[in-house]
C-alpha cells in the first residue's frame, strides 16, 4: 500500500 | 476527496467546535477528560508536522491548523483558564498505559522507518485509543452531560465515516492503508457501546446515565 497517498487525509 | 471523507472531516470539526464552545460558554469543563484532550493535541501535533514539509491543498492546510489550534485551546481552557472546574479525581486513566505501547508499536509496525512516518504511525495508533480516558471517566461518574454526548457522537462518527472513505478509495482508486484501516476499525469499535447508549437514550431525550 502506498502510505504516501494516505498523507492527503486529515 | 469523496463524500464520506468530507462528511467525516466536517463531523470531526463539529465535535471539536462543540467541545470548545461547551467549555467556553458554560465556563466549565466538568465531565470532560483533560487527559483525552492532551492525547488529541499530541495526535494532531505528531500527525501534522508535514504542514512544514508539504502542501497538499488549502482545505488540508486550513483544517490541520484549525484542528491543532482548537486542540491546544481546549487543553488550555481545561488546565489553565477553567482548571477549578476540572474533575481530576474522575479523570484517572493511566495514559502511560496507552502512550508507551502505542509508541513501541509505531516503531515496530510502520510503512517506512523514517521520523515523519513513525510519528504519523504513532498518531494513527494513538488516535484509536485517545478517547479511552474520556469513556473511562464517564463510566466512573456514571453519567455525561447531553452536550458531551453530542461531542462524542460526532467524534465517533467521523472515523466510522472514514472507514467508508477507505472502502470507497479501495474500490475506486485501488488505494488502501492497512495501518490507518486497522486503527480506524479499533477506534470505531471502542465507541460501539457509547453509540448504543446514545441512540437508545440521548436520542429519546433521556440523560445518558450508566448503571453505576
Amino acid at each position: 500500500p502506498d502510505s504516501q497517498g494516505n498523507k492527503d487525509e486529515l | 476527496m469523496n463524500i464520506f471523507r468530507l462528511t467525516g472531516d466536517l463531523s470531526h470539526l463539529a465535535a471539536i467546535i462543540i467541545l470548545l464552545l461547551k467549555i467556553w460558554k458554560s465556563r466549565s469543563c466538568a465531565g470532560i477528560s483533560g487527559k483525552s484532550q492532551i492525547l488529541f493535541a499530541l495526535v494532531f501535533t505528531t500527525r501534522y508536522l508535514d504542514l512544514f514539509t508539504s502542501f497538499i491543498s488549502l482545505y488540508n492546510t486550513c483544517m490541520k491548523l484549525i484542528y491543532i489550534g482548537c486542540a491546544y485551546a481546549t487543553v488550555y481552557l481545561i488546565y489553565a483558564k477553567f482548571r477549578a472546574t476540572y474533575d481530576g479525581n474522575h479523570d484517572s486513566f493511566r495514559v502511560e498505559f496507552l502512550v508507551v505501547p502505542v509508541g513501541g508499536l509505531s516503531v515496530l509496525i510502520n510503512h517506512d522507518f523514517s521520523p515523519l512516518e513513525i510519528l504519523w504511525t504513532f498518531s494513527i495508533y494513538l488516535e484509536s485509543v485517545a478517547i479511552l480516558p474520556q469513556l473511562f471517566m464517564i463510566s466512573k461518574t456514571g453519567e455525561a452531560e447531553t452536550i458531551t454526548t453530542h461531542y462524542l457522537f460526532c467524534l465517533g462518527l467521523y472515523r466510522a465515516l472514514y472507514l467508508f472513505n477507505w472502502i470507497w478509495r479501495f474500490y475506486f482508486e485501488g488505494f488502501f492503508d492497512m495501518i490507518a484501516i486497522v486503527a480506524g476499525v479499533v477506534q470505531t469499535v471502542l465507541y460501539c457501546d457509547f453509540f448504543y447508549l446514545y441512540v437508545t437514550k440521548v436520542l429519546k431525550g433521556k440523560k445518558l446515565s450508566l448503571p453505576a
